[in-house]
């Protein structure tokens, strides 16, 4: 597996007495094949490997550190510098627009965050904003009755902001109000104009990207249009539980300059994880 | 001028990173560049000639090889099958299986077949109302029982109905379900033991990346699978991902997914891709 040549690589550079450039892009070599492998963004791969092929050969390792120690440090302090700490979430009244990809996970994930507050002492309220796909009322009405969350939708009205405001009023007396959206990506202009209108009426405090794991290099580019047109402040990373490293998703939180809130790991409302930076890097190397 | 390692590294390197971008996963690009690398090495080139173009024809007919095994030609197959087709369609979550089974309903009417869909996502929250929504739009039967119950059972109601009232095609819908969950992959072989489907549709979407190749693998040696269909190629996606599960599953590309609505089917050319790539 990868995961293993970038372990032989590194149980080299441990035998070793001092790093020379053969060794050190050996390693590197190995490091960018973890990477691409893990779905991380072609040129963020290159980017990445340059600074640690430059600091492995420049810098000397602290005192008490061996090569091999300092190597794996320079490329966890790399990719930390990329998906930074977990956001930081605020227990406190909010409203949350959900945003993303077709099928990327924003409805399921909907409930996971509203179970999440409503355990914290929340009353939490979901709105469902998605007047486009066939049973997203439904498939919304159905996992928040399951969870006794308060629910707004509208079959009847096809007009996405105007439920989202009216849901808004009907939610009012709830603390934490969840918005959640139709698919979308970066080419559907009318969509994406649909998600700025959306936007105009909730304007939420929170606009997370809800991502795939398995999002490949198309990755950092979505969420570039998705942070241009209505600002994303942090990104959900979902369906963990396979085997997708979410290297896509990393790209495109470096892309925002934003950070992971949560990580979905299943599909009922319980699978929702705080996102812990070094657990997700030390599976995404494989 | 005879061609050496050295003088391709250079533009095989150019090339395997434009297939890393273009969403081919890295065993696979690796595998691909390796044999271009093998035919090319000791070559005779014209003086004068570029080594660039020269590797860049070489991986279009490598990728071509890859796309070109076992072409299905579904209209031909659907003319040819004894009556009803029972078409299966399995995939992770999210991929756009219920809505490309409504997209091939609308491409089987529009071709004067009739029509069974069977609600075979008996799991997730919406996924039957999702279902009969399609059917309600497109005017096509829906088999379906209350969620929570047996999808083989579903199917194989939905094959007794269009038995009995003289239907061409049932189209069976499943559960989104990672490969990595044995239960449920076991689960998918048990409805395929049930009901014996003619076609074993893999769906999965062109945004994927490397996990294509894991999944595509893992679906295939579940139960073999009859061919792809690859979703969501209008995300811009430059459809890399195509390359992979060809070549992991040696099956065909059968459809493209470009777009969410009904007419947004269209029968996969490799050309297309080449395109895409090199284009
Ligand atoms: N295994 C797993 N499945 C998930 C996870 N999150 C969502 N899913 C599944 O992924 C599929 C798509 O989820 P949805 O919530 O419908 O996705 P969506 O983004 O709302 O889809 P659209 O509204 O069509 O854009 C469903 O089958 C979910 O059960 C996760 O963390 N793990
Ligand atoms: N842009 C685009 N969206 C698509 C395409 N195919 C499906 N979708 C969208 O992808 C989302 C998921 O589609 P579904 O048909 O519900 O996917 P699924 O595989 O049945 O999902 P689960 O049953 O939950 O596993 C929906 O929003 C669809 O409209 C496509 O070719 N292009
Ligand atoms: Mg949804
Ligand atoms: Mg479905």
């Amino acid at each position: 597996s990868l995961g293993g040549s970038l372990r032989d690589a590194l149980k080299k550079i441990a035998s070793a007495s001092r790093l020379d450039k053969t060794l050190v892009d050996e390693t590197v070599r190995e490091i960018q094949r973890a990477l691409l492998s893990a779905d991380v963004n072609v040129k963020l791969v290159m980017n990445i490997s340059n600074r640690i092929r430059d600091r492995a050969l420049s810098e000397k390792p602290p005192a008490g550190m061996n090569p091999r120690e300092h190597v794996i440090n320079i490329v966890y302090q790399e990719l930390i510098n990329l998906v930074g700490r977990s956001s930081d979430v605020a227990l406190k009244k909010q409203t949350i627009m959900l945003i993303g990809l077709q099928g990327s996970g924003k409805t399921t994930t909907a409930a996971k965050l509203a179970t999440f507050f409503q355990r914290k002492g929340l009353r939490t309220a979901v709105i469902c904003a998605d007047t486009f796909r066939a049973g997203a009322y439904d498939q919304l009405k159905a996992l928040c009755e399951r969870q006794g969350i308060f629910f707004y939708g509208d079959k009847g009205n096809p007009d996405a902001p105007s439920v989202a405001r009216i849901g808004l009023e009907a939610a009012k007396r709830y603390d934490v109000k969840i918005v959640d959206t139709a698919g979308r990506h970066a080419l559907e202009s009318d969509l994406i104009q649909e998600m700025k209108d959306i936007h105009a009426v909730v304007n939420a405090d929170h606009k997370l990207l809800v991502m795939d794991a398995a999002l490949g290099q198309q990755a950092s580019e979505q969420a570039r249009a998705f942070n241009e047109a209505v600002g994303i402040t942090g990104v959900i990373i979902t369906k963990l539980d396979g085997t997708a490293k979410g290297g896509g998703a990393m790209s495109a939180v470096a892309e925002t300059k934003s950070s992971v809130a949560f990580i979905g790991v299943g599909e009922t409302p319980n699978d929702l994880e705080r996102f812990e930076a070094d657990r997700f890097i030390s599976r995404l190397l494989g | 001028v005879i061609l050496d390692e050295k003088d391709l590294q250079e533009p095989l390197w150019a090339l395997e990173m434009a297939l890393l971008e273009s969403d081919v996963a890295l065993p696979v690009a690796e595998e691909i560049v390796t044999s271009i690398r093998q035919e090319l090495v000791g070559q005779k080139k014209k003086i004068g000639s570029d080594t660039g173009q020269l590797a860049e024809g070489a991986l279009k007919n490598a990728i071509l090889k890859v796309l070109s095994r076992n072409l299905m030609d579904f209209d031909q197959f659907m003319k040819e099958s004894s009556k009803p087709v029972k078409i299966l369609f399995v995939g992770v979550n999210g991929t756009g299986k219920t809505t490309s089974i409504a997209k091939v309903a609308k491409y089987l009417k529009d071709r004067g077949y009739s029509v069974v869909m069977a609600a075979g996502d008996t799991f997730r929250a919406g996924a039957v109302e999702q279902m009969e929504v399609h059917g309600a739009r497109l005017d096509v039967k829906v088999v379906k029982h209350k969620t929570g119950g047996d999808p083989a059972a579903v199917i194989f109601d939905a094959v007794e109905y269009a038995k009995a009232h003289n239907k061409d095609v049932v189209l069976a819908d499943t559960a989104g379900r990672l490969h990595t969950n044995i239960n449920l992959m076991d689960q998918m072989r048990k409805i395929v033991r049930v009901t014996k489907p003619d076609l074993m549709i893999f769906v999965d979407e062109a945004i994927a990346g490397n996990d294509a190749v894991e999944r595509a693998r893992l679906f295939n040696q579940s139960v073999p699978i009859s061919g792809t269909i690859l979703t969501k190629t209008d995300a811009d996606a430059k459809g890399g991902s195509a390359i992979s599960i060809a070549h992991i599953t040696g099956k065909p590309i059968i459809f493209l997914g470009v777009g969410q609505d009904y007419p947004d089917l269209v029968k996969f050319e490799p050309e297309w891709l080449l395109d895409r790539l090199f284009g």
